[in-house]
């Protein structure tokens, strides 16, 4: 059974997952069957929902500026949509034979396609989410860039101003996509980087503060510098060990096969 | 959210089918 990186991508494709598993068994298990039961009822309802998934996603497409999801996404869909066709298929050769093999056969492909392609789309989808988190996190490792040019009180107040709320969105959103994730070693990396990311940030601008003190005063500011930059370090660090971490997946597609 | 909902259904009716197909094998088993 494949692992799915988050939940809400587990508590939708795992229901089927099961099924799936436990049609390919008995098929395996019982060549020569019962005859099987008139499924256009069930294969047309599947071939709505395709129709519908296929109209979300195209308008999902048409509205995301994610250039990766908008060529990645229309693969998944068409994957989707290929396998309804071998559903559509399978009930129509049932019809006449509800014993063939070949009916069965194309019901198990259609089915496992209608999963790889759902789940090829879910995690479509799910990487442009974790695309705009490193567009938040990317956002702050810019303000860091400018930490050392910081030289009067008036630009630090402004830095400060521009800072808080792009640290509070990484930390809420960051925050919200590690209870997403089934990866308790994931999630605690993640933990653990936004509470060391929150401790660091106070020290950053008390030494940002400090320095352009000593700057006002005269006085050497080389030890303040450092200081600074030690804490710009471990913001940038940390920041991009999110990143790194919100990349890692656990899913493999191959897995289905 | 609506793609998530619309992926959803998708599976929900092919569980729904694949129950249906795997009724009649379970009475063979």
């Amino acid at each position: 059974m494949p692992v799915f990186h988050t939940k809400t991508i587990e508590s939708i494709l795992e229901p089927v997952a099961f099924q799936v598993s436990r049609l390919v068994i008995l098929h395996e298990e019982a060549e020569d069957g019962n005859a099987m039961p008139d499924l256009s009822k069930p294969v047309e309802a599947v071939s709505w929902a395709v129709e519908n998934l296929t109209k979300v996603g195209k308008e999902t497409i048409n509205k995301s500026d994610d250039q990766i999801l908008r060529a990645d996404m229309p693969n998944s869909l068409q994957r989707v949509d290929r396998a309804a066709r071998l559903l559509e298929e399978a009930a129509y050769m049932l019809k006449s034979d509800p014993y063939s093999q070949q009916a069965r056969q194309l019901l198990i492909e259609g089915s496992r396609g209608i999963l790889q392609g759902t789940s090829s789309l879910l995690l479509c989808f799910d990487e442009s989410e974790v695309r705009k988190l490193i567009k938040s996190c990317q956002k702050v490792l810019a303000y860091m860039q400018v930490v050392e040019v910081i030289e009067r009180m008036e630009d630090l107040v402004t830095f400060v101003k521009d800072l808080t709320p792009a640290l509070t969105k990484v930390s809420r959103d960051v925050n919200l996509r590690q209870r997403e994730l089934t990866h308790q070693a994931h999630r605690e990396l993640l933990l653990r980087c936004l509470e060391n990311l929150k401790q660091e940030a106070p020290g950053l601008i008390s030494s940002m503060k400090t320095y352009i003190q000593l700057l006002n005063s005269k006085s050497s500011t080389q030890h303040a510098a450092e200081n600074r930059n030690y804490h710009t370090g471990r913001m940038v660090h940390e920041l991009n060990e999110i990143i790194r971490v919100l990349q890692l997946t656990t899913y493999d597609d191959d897995e289905w096969d | 959210e609506i793609i998530l909902d619309a992926a959803k259904s998708i599976i929900e009716a092919t569980a729904a089918l694949l129950r249906a197909a795997s009724a009649s094998q379970r009475e063979l088993m």
